[in-house]
C-alpha cells in the first residue's frame, strides 16, 4: 500500500526513526534519550497528521505487530517501544546498534 | 461550576484519586504503583467521558495548575503527576501520606 511504501522509504533513508505523539511522555522519553546519545532521530508525530496519523499507526501495526507509540526503528530494524529501547541501553547494546546504523 | 464541585466531591470522598487516560503509559504506571502498595485508587478515565473528559481536564487545570495526566490526589491534597508520585515514593514519603489519608 502507499503508506507501507512510505514507512519502508522513511526507515530506509533515516538511521533512526521514531513514530511518536507530541503529547506522550513515553514518546518524549525515547526522543530525549536519543538526543542525549548525540543522535538526531527522524520523528513522525502521528497526532499532527490528522486522519493519516491513525492510518499510519495501523500500517505500522501490520508491519511490526506493534500498535503503540513510540515505535522505534534503527538501521531499518524494528526495535520496539520506549521500554525496549531503554532496556537495550541498560544492556549496553544501544550505542553499537546506533553506530552500526551510521547514526553516531 | 458543576465540574469543579464534582472534582471536590470526588477527592473528598476518596483517599486516592487518579485522573487518567486509558491509553497512557504514565497513567498506567501510577495506577499500578498504587496497586503494588495495596491501594485501590478511585480512577477517572478522562478519555472515556467524551467531551466531558476534556472539560474535566480543563477544570483540573484551573484547580491545580496542572493540565496533564495522570493527575493524582491523596487525602484531597494535589500530589501532581506520575514523576511527582514516583519521586515521593523514592523519598519514602508516599506510604505515610497514604496511611494518613486512610488509604492503607
Ligand atoms: N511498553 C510500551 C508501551 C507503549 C504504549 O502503551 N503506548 C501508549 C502511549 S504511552 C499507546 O500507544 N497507546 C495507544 C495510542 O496512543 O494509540 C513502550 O514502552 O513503548
Ligand atoms: N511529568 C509529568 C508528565 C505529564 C504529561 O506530559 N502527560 C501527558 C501524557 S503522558 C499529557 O497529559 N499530555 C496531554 C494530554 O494527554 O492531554 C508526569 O510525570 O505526570
Ligand atoms: S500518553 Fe502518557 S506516556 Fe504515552
Amino acid at each position: 500500500s502507499g503508506l507501507e511504501e512510505d514507512v519502508k522509504k522513511t526507515i530506509g533513508e533515516n538511521p533512526v526513526v521514531v513514530y511518536s505523539k507530541t503529547w506522550c511522555s513515553y514518546s518524549s522519553e525515547v526522543k530525549s534519550l536519543f538526543k542525549r546519545l548525540g543522535v538526531n532521530p527522524h520523528v513522525v508525530e502521528l497526532d499532527q497528521l490528522g486522519s493519516q496519523g491513525s492510518e499510519l499507526q495501523k500500517t505500522l501495526e501490520s508491519l511490526t505487530g506493534q500498535r503503540t507509540v513510540p515505535n522505534v526503528f534503527i538501521g531499518s530494524k524494528h526495535i520496539g517501544g520506549c521500554s525496549d529501547t531503554v532496556k537495550l541501553h541498560q544492556q549496553g547494546k544501544l550505542e553499537s546498534l546506533l553506530s552500526e546504523a551510521g547514526a553516531v
